[in-house]
């Protein structure tokens, strides 16, 4: 899965995702990619997230809209991140989740639960493209 | 700290965020920039994790999904186990563009994006069929089933529902199949 949240010169915000899901899925899953506030979520007046990892489970807590509704009650990207993913570790501590989140002035974070080797990420901005990695909880 | 114009994405599917960004820095909309990097990312098929050619399901088949989320007008077109039609990311944006719902899903998401002129082609890749062969030479495993006989642990389908009281699957496995070439 790609998931990815951009912001234009105008200032305006959007996300996406894309994936073809999991391997060997029974017919007819759907994981969390296509589902508004789970795969991702962008609001105007505070910023954006995308999640991506073990879809049944992030589909389960809404991962982006919870870390976009934690930017809205002051948490920075870093903290918002890692407080959306602290609602799934609570209920399935093995689950295997990443998130970056991008708040509407251009600051972003990420988190991640259980990826073996941490958690990659890419931003650009003026400066040169930048290849990030996170260490998961 | 922030900058604008800004494109992050995640894994390490750099092309993808440089094919956003191409689009940002051209004064273009961050819509459109959504729209090049997961379209650059189902090009390129990321770790087979996008596009076409990739994790295919219990029968074979690829099948996409992909979202595309407005922040100023909370406008969202999505598309899930859209079948045949590599145009995942577009497909959702035509939604968006075109109809005034959000989701289309499955057979009904290929004919609307026919309807709107996308082509209907196959989605499997000799990567994606090698799979899918590899995986049923292993017993089918691993899969996501639970409770249900025969064991879905040790053989292939079709299975039928087990009764609760009788066997209970842990499904701790699942975390496992998880990782960076298997995600959502």
């Amino acid at each position: 899965t790609i998931g990815a949240v951009a912001i234009d010169r105008q200032g305006r915000i959007a996300s996406g995702t894309s994936t073809n899901g999991m391997n060997h899925k029974i017919p007819g899953r759907v994981g969390d990619s296509p589902i508004p506030g789970a795969g991702s979520y962008v609001d105007q007046d505070v910023g954006g997230a995308a999640a991506t990892g073990d879809g049944d489970i992030i589909m389960r807590f809404l991962s982006s809209y919870q870390a976009v509704e934690n930017l809205r009650n002051g948490m920075d990207p870093i903290q918002a991140a890692n407080a959306a993913l602290g609602r799934i570790i609570r209920k399935y501590p093995k689950a295997q989740v990443g998130i970056v989140v991008l708040d509407i002035h251009g600051n972003y974070g990420a988190a991640c639960l259980n990826i073996d080797g941490g958690f990659p990420f890419i931003v650009r901005s003026w400066a040169e493209q930048s290849k990030h990695l996170v260490k998961c909880v | 700290a922030g900058h604008i114009p800004i494109i992050i994405n995640t894994w390490a599917f750099d092309q993808a965020n440089e094919a956003g960004w191409s689009l940002l820095e051209k004064n273009e909309s961050s819509l459109n920039a959504i729209v090049a990097a997961c379209s650059k990312c189902e090009y390129l098929q990321c770790d087979h994790t996008v596009g076409w050619g990739g994790s295919p399901d219990e029968n074979g088949e690829t099948t996409l999904d992909a979202m595309i989320m407005d922040g100023v007008t909370h406008r969202i077109g999505s598309v899930a186990a859209l079948r045949q039609v590599k145009n995942g990311i577009s497909v959702a944006k035509a939604v968006m563009e075109h109809s005034s719902h959000t989701m289309l899903v499955g057979d009904q998401a290929t004919d609307f994006a026919i309807a709107m002129g996308f082509s209907k082609e196959s989605l499997s890749s000799d990567w994606s069929i090698d799979q899918f062969e590899k995986w049923k030479t292993r017993g089918c495993q691993p899969n996501y089933w639970k409770n249900v006989h025969p064991n879905p642990r040790n053989y292939c389908g079709p299975y039928k529902p087990q009764d609760l009281n009788e066997f209970h699957h842990d499904n701790k496995f699942l975390y496992k199949i998880v990782d960076r070439n298997n995600h959502d």
